[in-house]
């Protein structure tokens, strides 16, 4: 089993590495093995001897690192909104190319993204879409206009949600607009 | 193979029967505040065996029923269907289509059905798993949660890539 | 001070049912005192009386109660992604209209928000600027043309944050470009 | 009363001195993606004598210095002062504008300054509650954080009331 994970891991490290390039132009990301917090080994009379950093209780975990373009490495928590949720959608697509899924569904994954990180987040939906299928949730509009299908969820005074659908041609894209779905 | 239809019956906001067919490439579903739209992920999740009150978002399994409208009874019975194509026999037994299905009957039981044949939430589980949607793959990335990813300790992280192994 | 608590909560819940019919045409909202959880009264031998409902351990509590157009009552935890948000901005202008602050500072509080629901946070903004100084955070661009003033944030290849500023007057609205700041 | 200048100075990315004068009505801060608009309201958070990692979002408070980028040492200081204009006599005092300074010097202690008087923390804290900026009445929304007054316990949103009181 760790032959296989090890094997998966260098491959998803390869994607992260170049996902990141495509969010984070000129940036760097990369996944580091780290060991298990180490087991504190304790003797008999309950003193704990020195830490072994080897021998954990597990196996070593995966820890992600990004550093946006001009700036140090940083540590995930000093990212910004918008930086932290590209880096999940890069980790994301980083195993889904591994080990694709037959759909994705991204909830407003887009929402705290500026238009630059909007176009690069779809960029990489468009260049994957032989990979998987992707259904997007999304008030933004430029997302709006990279979809092949459109849904248009509704709710009527009443409190009962209503979906219509319009398949969009792709070179109708630029005249869509969403309030008349 | 790629999810082609979605049912849903008073699941939810979805009082009346609403059927979404998809397509592979890239689908995009939009609508007003409060519209049902994170409703449509939250059905996924249900009929995927989901049992957690945080990507369900419910306090007991009884709020996925629809629970009425000033217009409107609350409802007594909700279903959830998803039908994956299998036109690559990735799920194997030569069919061309898949069904996954959920049903919930206030004050009964949960029942689930593979191809509209009951079975266990395990067989469930499994089926999920061979066809590539094992819940450590993350395929729903809910609203709000797409930190959750990275926030994960690092021995989860290890989790998702062993799926993937 | 339980009088002046209570004649503030009756102040703050006309504010919040106000404030809510602009956030939720057609809705409802309220806010109720309700018990704290009851202790348990226990007697000597440690057996648990009956909870007596009235005189939990300290005062009550206050519970928000927000019902958009059409639908029952909803439990807070059952509301949307932007719903939740308009309420909390329901609840932060109820107690700013009985208790101003001298400023206050929006981080991306419209993020959520879909183009109607952006709109309805800008006419609350507008009607109350005179109350409180707002200093709004935002990727919306309908946001944007609602400043009198509009700051800039850039940083160069470098990892340093620089401002410029630039004063929009109120004509000129509907000409601006966030790019070009 | 309103918030008349901001300087940070060593804050964050803020490694040159940065100042943004304000005006009553509506500022509107825009900005790229991880360009520094959430830590100008850290600033903000940190002159009010926050010690809050989660509002703050550090993990020591040495990480509201400016740790370096690939063409900047780190910085070994940082300053940010407030300044609210007093016209309206709030704050009593007959100033026509009140101070709020905060320092950090890599590996001493926090400095509070009041009108660039060093004083203890206590004094900024007593001296904010009296200008309407105490800490329950919730001046400044983090990002991603609107939701956090809602979801708070019954008793906890009683205080924003009593502080209010
Ligand atoms: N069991 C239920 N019965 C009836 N209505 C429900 C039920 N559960 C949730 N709802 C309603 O569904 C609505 C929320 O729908 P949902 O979260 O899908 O909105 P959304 O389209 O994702 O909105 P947003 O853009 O704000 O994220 C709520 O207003 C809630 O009242
Ligand atoms: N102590 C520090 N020293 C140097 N840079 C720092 C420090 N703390 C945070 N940063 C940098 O500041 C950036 C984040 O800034 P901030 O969170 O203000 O962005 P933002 O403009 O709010 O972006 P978004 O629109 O994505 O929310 C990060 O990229 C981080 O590297
Ligand atoms: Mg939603
Ligand atoms: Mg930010």
């Amino acid at each position: 089993i760790t032959e296989r994970f090890d094997a998966t891991f260098v491959e998803v490290e390869r994607n992260f590495a170049q996902v990141i390039d495509t969010l984070f132009p000129g940036g760097r990301g990369r996944l580091r093995l780290v060991e298990p917090p180490a087991a504190v080994l304790v003797d008999d009379d309950g003193v704990a001897d020195e830490p072994t950093p080897a021998i954990g209780p597990g196996e070593p975990g995966v820890e992600l690192e990004v550093s946006p373009a001009g700036k140090q490495i940083t540590r995930l928590a000093m990212l910004s909104g918008g930086e932290k949720a590209l880096a999940a959608i890069a980790f994301l697509f980083a195993i889904m190319l591994a080990r694709p899924c037959p759909f994705y569904v991204l909830d407003e994954v887009d929402a705290a993204l500026d238009d630059t990180n909007v176009e690069r987040f779809l960029s990489l939906v468009d260049r994957y879409r032989e990979h998987a299928q992707f259904i997007v949730i999304t008030h933004q509009k430029r997302t709006m206009e990279a979809a092949d299908v459109l849904y248009g969820v509704t709710m009527a005074n009443d409190g009962i949600s209503k979906v219509v659908s319009r398949r969009l041609p792709r070179d109708r894209r630029e005249a869509f607009d969403p309030a008349v779905v | 193979m790629h999810l082609k239809t979605l049912r849903l019956r008073g699941f939810k906001s979805f009082a009346e029967p609403v059927e979404l067919h998809f397509e592979p490439g890239v689908s995009v579903i939009v609508g007003p505040n409060g519209s049902g739209k994170s409703n449509v992920a939250d059905g996924l999740q249900w009929a995927m065996a989901s049992l957690s009150p945080t990507e369900l978002r419910t306090q007991v399994a009884a709020d996925v029923l629809f629970g009425g409208s000033v217009r409107r009874q609350a409802s007594g019975f909700a279903e959830v269907e998803m039908v994956l194509d299998n036109e690559d026999g990735r799920f194997g037994s030569g069919r061309p289509e898949v069904s996954v299905m959920r049903r919930l009957r206030r004050d009964a039981d949960t029942e689930y059905l593979l191809n509209r044949v009951p079975v266990r939430r395990l067989d469930v589980q499994e089926a999920l798993a061979d066809a590539g949607l094992g819940r450590e793959l993350h395929a729903i990335v809910s609203q709000g949660r797409v930190d959750e990813i990275l926030l994960s300790r690092p021995d989860d992280r290890r989790g998702f890539i062993e799926e993937a192994a």
